[in-house]
């Protein structure tokens, strides 16, 4: 095996860049975000404040079990609530000058984490299938 | 860095059980599925057949899209289509032989793999997050 270092590779390198990550943002409608997420295909993205700060992500599960009324589905919810009110902002987050090594810890239990500046706001974002990518890239080439 | 040979780690050893798994059948009501997908919390899961058999996965996504009418979110779809009707059939799966080097390939571009045995017959998924770890611990025990 050759030397894989997972603390000398920068997330930087390999990151999704923030004007490829499709986000929200906190006062967005939950429809408009359904729609997002719809259109786009992710079952879930970050949610930011109007400066670009992370704030948490949100995904289809948050805001498909607020249709899950108590007899029957009802979809006024997804016109009444907003992204603040159904979002998950207790997520962990690394800053831009982090290496695999910080990566692979929170990807272990988040499909992607958030890359943030010294400002809070997200610069981009680092999967599990690019980390999957570099390991294959190590053992089969 | 050890000797860590991922065409030497079997899959049986690590994957999750089939009875661990939440799953649907193909002729279930979409809005079942849907129930199901947001109790477990999943995003996807296996589709089999009543045999037991792997016949593809249904995703929140595949059953939400259902629900775009032209105007406007239309819940009636979920009433009248089944989980046939929307799955994704084409997906690949591994056998209960497999190794890590195989599941690799599939977990680059799906986050779980299905395990079949000779019968096509769903005996456990490995996942993205089992494959992270393995790597974790591998790079820092
Ligand atoms: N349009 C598409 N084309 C091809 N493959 C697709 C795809 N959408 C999803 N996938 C596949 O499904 C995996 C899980 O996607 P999910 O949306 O649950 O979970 C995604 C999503 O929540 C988020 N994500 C990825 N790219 C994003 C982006 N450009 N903007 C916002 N969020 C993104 O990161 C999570 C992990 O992404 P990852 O790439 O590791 O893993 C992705 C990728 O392998
Ligand atoms: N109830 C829960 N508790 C704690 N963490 C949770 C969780 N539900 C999801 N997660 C986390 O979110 C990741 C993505 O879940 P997702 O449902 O999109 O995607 C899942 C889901 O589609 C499927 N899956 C995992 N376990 C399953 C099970 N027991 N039955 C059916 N499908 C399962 O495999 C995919 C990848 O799972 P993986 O574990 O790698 O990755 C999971 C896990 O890290």
């Amino acid at each position: 095996l050759t030397h894989f270092d997972l603390s000398s590779i920068p997330v930087k390198e390999d990151m999704i860049d923030a004007e490829k990550v499709a986000h929200v943002q906190l006062q967005n409608p939950l429809e408009h975000a359904l729609l997002v997420l719809t259109k786009t295909g992710y079952n879930a993205v970050p949610v930011l404040d109007l400066d670009g700060r992370f704030c948490g992500i949100i995904s289809k599960s948050n805001i498909v079990e607020t249709m899950f009324g108590i007899e029957e589905i009802e979809i006024s919810q997804l016109y009444k609530k907003k992204v603040e009110d159904v979002m998950q902002p207790d997520i962990p987050t690394i800053n831009e000058t982090a290496t695999l090594e910080d990566a692979i810890h929170v990807l272990i239990d988040h499909s992607f984490v958030c890359v943030l500046n010294n400002d809070e706001q997200m610069v981009g974002i680092y999967t599990r299938r690019e980390i999957l990518k570099q390991f294959r890239n190590e053992f089969y080439q």
